[in-house]
């Protein structure tokens, strides 16, 4: 473990928090993406399938319950519970047209041709490309709750933080995983748009607004 | 194969 992977997993947990916050305290889903949430939840799903058989320490099966949790809570309170104040109608994404390419490259390109093996592959994938429904979304409504900016911005800064994680992993530890660090980088690169926005708008305090 | 083998992140 090192600073930037530590930062980084508490990055996604903020994240995971401020959006569950967002959701109770405003009682509404309003402006979220329920398709990427749902993608997320996969993306844990077929990610933490070793959380019973592979014990790496006590904060990684800690997490892994926590981000597992999480995140089908967060589908189910768009889907069911705050279901009135979901916005169907700007959340039209085809989530096909992510998982068919992510299947498809899971299969072809991975480390070992074992079902495990090509699931994890799959999670990396997807989650490289899971947000692309709530930024599209956004950009249909051309705008953003301050606290769903928030949100974005640690979600996109975890995986960032992950990469100086893998910088210093490879300097230090000779670890290197080509397919995790290509796929956090584009992973990365997707919210740089927003992580602009987010910069010269939210943090003036003004509102995220697109330019229409 | 170390790759596989060594899933210790998140």
């Amino acid at each position: 473990m090192n600073a930037f992977r530590l930062v980084g997993d508490l990055c996604h947990l903020a994240a995971i928090v401020l959006l569950l916050l967002k959701i109770w305290k405003s009682r509404s889903v309003a402006g979220l993406s329920g398709k990427s949430q749902i993608l997320f939840g996969l993306v844990f799903v077929t990610r933490y399938l070793d959380l019973v058989t592979n014990f790496v320490s006590p904060y990684n099966t800690i997490m892994k319950v926590f981000f597992l949790s999480s995140s089908i809570a967060t589908v189910y309170l768009i889907y069911t519970k705050f279901k009135a104040t979901y916005d169907g109608n700007h959340d039209t994404f085809r989530m096909e047209f992510l998982l068919i390419p992510c299947a498809l490259l899971a299969i072809v390109v991975n480390h070992e041709f074992s079902p495990m093996e090509i699931l994890w592959t799959f999670s990396i994938y997807l989650e490289a490309v899971a947000i692309l429904p709530q930024l599209f979304m956004i950009s249909k409504t051309g705008e953003a709750e301050t606290i769903t900016s928030h949100y974005l911005f640690a979600l996109g800064s975890y995986r960032g933080l992950y990469i100086m994680n893998w910088l210093y992993r490879y300097y230090y530890e000779n670890n290197f995983d080509v397919i995790a660090v290509v796929a956090g980088i584009v992973q990365t690169v997707l919210y740089c748009d927003f992580f602009y926005l987010y910069i010269t708008k939210v943090l003036q305090g003004k509102k995220l607004q697109l330019p229409a | 194969k170390e790759n596989t083998a060594r899933k210790d992140e998140l």
